[in-house]
């Protein structure tokens, strides 16, 4: 069933939630696919486990894809992550490795509502599609309503701005579900990743003060071999570092609230390319993009599991 | 054309303020101009030495490059047929399918 699906094209939100049900049902012993809640459109918010099932409990990493609507290749590359788990389980000692050991639990859309709207109706909508009560603006950014450094540097309080914040922390229900699911495991998920687009970077805390996290020598490192795994496909050259000093202090990210909240090792990529597409960035493109991507994020999963504490 | 060909005309321009005066005036241009930012992700997190992309619509295209000359600021055009690109971004068969 891998086969028929085209991980090389974007696909609408219908595509992509008929593929995860279809996934669901054809690989059970891998796969398992669960609602953490609703959109505000009342979409349901889809999350696929993957990993060989186990009576015990397993350590865990998150992935999320599609905060941002227009950042595409965000939900490509969680698919084809799932695709490529699947079809190399048998044949990738280190792949086998890794779901044997854990689970990647997988959101390919988290904004689902701006992800449908970008595809119907405006190509570069960015925030949720929430109603805002005294203007005739719609949405909130997805990432900067999080419960950590709210409103601050770089968000704005005004609905029809791009990147407002919401009225309060987790106005949004499809971050208040992300941010219950992550604080009902977190004893459970080790890393939390999130993938966005365009720059090519690789981030990790703080977003939101220049300051160095407790545990950077063992983030640090990992970040490294993660970009030089990634460099070493296609010779694609990543940044990496906190993501105030590589980009500029911002109010707090969704990978700022893991990391505050207890998961050790929180990321973000930044995928291709740097402008010359942007949010754009064509179909011939997807499969490098998402092939080196998938070696970073190996790369971090085996590093986290083997050298850090 | 994909989305009613309304991004007919359009572009993206990347920028390098390199002052505080040449933040200050883009600032100023967009309490007029409201244009999407593709990056930094608003006009707030715009600084001196900052990268910034933007879309700018064909209605207002004479008027920002009008401006930002005068503010002294380079610019180059990352994307001169931002309806073409889109156009691009998927192959025909996936196009059709849309």
């Amino acid at each position: 069933s891998t086969h028929l699906y085209s991980y090389e094209v974007y696909h609408s939100l219908e595509e992509i939630q008929s593929w995860m049900h279809h996934m669901n049902r054809s690989h059970s012993q891998l796969l398992y696919l669960f609602s953490i809640g609703k959109s505000f459109e009342e979409r349901p918010l889809f999350v696929l486990q993957l990993g060989k099932r186990s009576k015990h409990l397993k350590k865990a990493v998150w992935i999320d894809c599609g905060i941002h609507a227009r950042e595409w290749i965000g939900p490509a590359f969680c698919q084809w992550f799932v695709k490529e788990a699947l079809q190399t389980y048998h044949s990738d000692p280190s792949m086998r490795r890794l779901l044997k050991q854990l689970y990647f639990y997988i959101m390919p859309v988290f904004n689902v509502d701006g992800y449908h709207y970008s595809w119907t109706t405006d190509r570069f909508w960015r925030k949720t599609r929430s109603n805002s009560t005294n203007f005739n603006c719609h949405g909130v950014d997805a990432n900067r309503n999080w419960k950590v450094k709210w409103s601050g540097e770089g968000a704005s309080l005004h609905p029809c701005a791009d990147t407002y914040c919401g009225p309060v922390p987790e106005s949004e229900p499809e971050v208040k579900a992300v941010a219950r699911f992550l604080h009902k495991h977190k004893k459970q998920i080790k890393a939390y990743i999130s993938f966005h687009a365009y720059s090519q970077m690789l981030l990790y805390p703080y977003s939101y003060k220049d300051a160095i996290i407790p545990n950077f020598k063992c983030v640090e490192s990992a970040a490294f071999k993660a970009v030089n795994a990634l460099y070493s496909v296609y010779g694609i050259k990543y940044k990496h570092g906190p993501a105030s000093s590589i980009l500029y202090v911002t109010s707090g990210s969704s990978m700022d609230w893991a990391y505050k909240h207890g998961i050790p090792y929180a990321f973000a990529f930044e995928l291709r390319d740097t402008g010359y597409y942007g949010f754009l960035l064509p179909e011939s493109l997807i499969k490098p993009t998402c092939t080196e991507t998938t070696l970073a994020v190996k790369n971090i999963t085996n590093h986290i599991l083997k050298k850090c504490p | 054309l994909l989305y009613n060909n309304r991004y007919d005309g359009d572009q993206v321009i990347r920028l390098l303020p390199k002052t505080e005066q040449q933040v200050d005036a883009l600032k100023s241009f967009h309490e007029l101009v409201k244009v999407d930012f593709w990056q930094p992700s608003s006009i707030l997190s715009v600084k001196p030495g900052v990268l910034v992309d933007i879309h700018v619509p064909r209605n207002w295209s004479e008027k920002i490059f009008q401006s930002l000359l005068q503010a002294g600021i380079d610019f180059k055009i990352l994307v001169p047929d931002l309806q073409g690109l889109i156009e691009m971004q998927s192959g025909s068969r996936a196009r059709i399918r849309r």
